[in-house]
């Protein structure tokens, strides 16, 4: 999977 | 959005929920560690900067605003209900917490900036802010049914997230590696917590039982 940011994650 | 990322933001907010519950209506302080208390409240406003440049849903500004304002709100019952003349649990060098998890920011980031570094540091401090809390529990010996309930929920909700992060890896490619990682840090820092709470509430209630 690819490193990305879970911006929508409180 | 899956169900145990939903189920963990409800658990967070009924924590709080029981926190201002139990400190309003008993007016007192007590078995609460402000510590661990303003410690949120750097958690939330160093993470959620992203309010002022970035819309994601009204469920997630909404939520955001909520974390800010219910823990603030609960520092300013604190120190209200605060009495100077109790002796004090609350103990634990919180300093040492703000910066390992600023060290642990400055190496683990998606990003060398500001708002980046910031929200590092807000998943490490949260991960580490219920130490303080729990010194108090350690120290006082017994503590209030809703103070141990609220520490439940509170830990419930990042360990729901694991499940979610397992989800969202399978289903959309995803692993935010830090919050992964300070999660599940986070989740074995309460795991001491969620044993004694086992074996005290959970099996109490057992017994009552006809």
């Amino acid at each position: 999977g690819k490193q990305t940011k879970n911006h929508d994650e409180l | 959005m899956n169900i145990f990322r939903i189920l963990g933001d409800i658990s967070h907010l009924i924590s709080i929920l029981i926190l201002i519950h139990a400190v309003s209506t008993t007016k007192s302080a007590q078995g609460i560690s402000l510590k661990t208390q303003a410690a949120y409240v750097v958690v939330f406003v160093s993470r959620y900067l992203d309010l002022f440049f970035r819309y994601v849903s009204l469920y997630n500004t909404l939520m955001k605003l909520f974390f800010i304002v219910s823990s603030i709100y609960v520092v300013f019952l604190l120190n209200r209900y605060k009495k100077n003349s109790e002796k004090t649990n609350d103990i634990f060098p919180v300093w040492y917490l703000f910066g390992g998890a600023f060290v642990f920011a400055l190496i683990f980031n998606y990003e060398f900036s500001i708002v980046e570094i910031l929200w590092s540091f807000s998943l490490w401090l949260e991960s580490v802010a219920i130490i303080p809390q729990l010194v108090v529990l350690q120290r006082t010996g017994e503590a209030q049914l809703l103070t141990t309930h609220y520490i439940f929920a509170l830990g419930l909700y990042r360990a729901l997230y694991i499940p979610n992060w397992i989800y969202r890896y399978y289903t959309e490619g995803r692993m935010d590696k830090i919050a992964v990682i300070s999660g599940i840090l986070q989740t074995i820092v309460y795991s001491d917590f969620f044993y004694i709470y086992y074996k005290k509430v959970v099996k109490n209630l057992k017994f009552k039982l006809p």
